[in-house]
């Protein structure tokens, strides 16, 4: 699974997410990657998000709109919503990574896996490309 | 006013041990060039939902990543493809679900978007709507790399059983 995320000089915010899914699938299994709410989700009133990880338990908890639901309505920072939700996904079971653009420039990445192909860069110049959790 | 641009290429079992420096150093590179494919939108004051198809459509190509050329395969060793692309702006969404002859699924989500009535188009139907609307096709030749073939082969032989964190790249 690869996603971008980002916000542009006219504080707009768009996710996107595209996937091969996981080795083996049957049965026409589909994860959370194409389902707006779960695994991609983007709102000028929150961020912009795009996930990856066990699809399963991030459809369950509908993740991608749970952390914009937690920005816009209980007014949660980003980072926290993030860390909540993430959170929410391993006390079902799941595993994984997420990506967050918010409209204020937030940039921020979480991941319960060991690693997460990551990369991020902005206007001022910062660029970042990792693989390894201890990076 | 600046902008930001973030990347994944999928998250799991990536060690130093798991993950050879071949393939670290190909996904490390592959993801420099998708931000820089982004970046070039956002630095000309470009809109976002452009930075991340562009950025996205790199990693497709790309086949150190589990999507577009180089995705895992189903069961039957098919390369099926979804994707989806949101504009914050006003919530318009594009998405497909088990396309197999698209070049890069997240532009033919946008085309969902842009060109049809519907948020999320599956299967034989997406891939007709895809024809229709002139998107780059691909062929499973294409899709379908040996690497993909020999791990679902070992998963097979292992009794192919579905798990859930059975997860390639």
């Amino acid at each position: 699974t690869v996603g971008a995320v980002a916000c542009d000089v006219h504080g707009h915010v768009a996710a996107a997410t595209s996937t091969g899914g996981v080795t083996g699938k049957r049965w026409g299994r589909i994860g959370d990657s194409p389902l707006i709410g779960a695994g991609t989700y983007a709102d000028d009133r929150a961020g912009a998000v795009s996930c990856t990880g066990s699809g399963e338990f991030f459809i369950r908890a509908n993740v991608a709109h749970e952390i914009c639901a937690r920005v816009r309505l209980a007014g949660e920072t980003l980072e926290a919503a993030v860390e909540t939700v993430l959170a929410e996904v391993t006390a079902l079971g799941g595993t994984g990574g997420i990506i967050v653009a918010g409209p204020k420039g937030e940039a921020l990445w979480r991941f319960s896996t060991p690693g997460m192909y990551r990369a991020r860069l902005d206007s001022a110049g910062g660029r970042e490309v990792a693989v390894f959790g201890d990076e | 006013m600046s902008w930001t641009l973030i990347l994944h290429g999928g998250a799991g079992q990536m060690t130093r041990d798991t993950v050879s420096q071949a393939q670290a150093e190909g996904a490390r590179a592959a993801l420099g060039r998708a931000l820089d494919a982004g970046a070039a939108v956002l630095a000309a004051d470009g809109a976002a939902l452009d930075a991340v198809e562009a950025a996205v459509r790199v990693l497709e190509d790309d086949p150190h990543f589990n999507s577009g050329r180089g995705a895992a395969l189903t069961h039957a060793g098919v390369a099926e493809l979804d994707a989806a692309i949101m504009d914050g702006r006003n919530r318009n969404a594009g998405a497909v679900a088990g396309v197999t002859a698209t070049r890069n699924p997240v532009s033919l989500a946008r085309a969902v978007m842009a060109n049809s009535p519907h948020v999320l188009l599956s299967g034989a139907g997406a891939d007709a709507f895809s024809v229709e609307q002139g998107c780059e096709p691909a062929t499973q030749d294409w899709l379908v790399l040996p690497e993909r073939r020999a791990q679902l082969d070992e998963m097979l032989e292992g009794g192919g059983a579905f798990d859930v964190d059975m997860k390639y790249g």
